[in-house]
């Protein structure tokens, strides 16, 4: 399918709760 | 900028050890690389808490990670984008 299966990296943005932790899953 | 030390790293949970590093990558990467520094903020943030204090005590070491991460990220975009195009 057409969507990417490698979401890497993760982008960090301040003021933004960080979310490439890899022990936490949304 | 105040800096980050390991003791303040220490009393923070392990989420918001890596928050407070991206916090204070971001800017710094943002310098060199505006455009990029968001997704090398979070490829340096993969790497080992400890080593991370290390960088920011040696802005060297940082800016040859940075080097580092951009080549990385670098042919990444291309692998994806060799991938895309068959």
């Amino acid at each position: 399918n057409g969507s990417s299966s490698v979401n890497w990296p993760p982008e960090f943005r301040p003021g933004e709760p960080w979310k490439g932790y890899p022990n936490i899953d949304p | 900028q105040e800096p980050l030390t390991a003791s303040m790293l220490a009393s923070a949970r392990p989420q918001e050890e890596k928050q407070m590093l991206g916090e204070w990558l971001f800017p710094f990467i943002q310098a060199t690389h505006p455009t990029l520094a968001s997704k090398i903020t979070g490829i340096l943030l993969e790497i080992d808490n400890s080593e991370l204090l290390h960088m920011l005590e040696s802005p060297e070491s940082l800016r040859y990670k940075v080097d580092e991460a951009v080549a990385i990220l670098q042919a990444h975009q291309a692998k994806e984008a060799s991938q895309k195009a068959v």
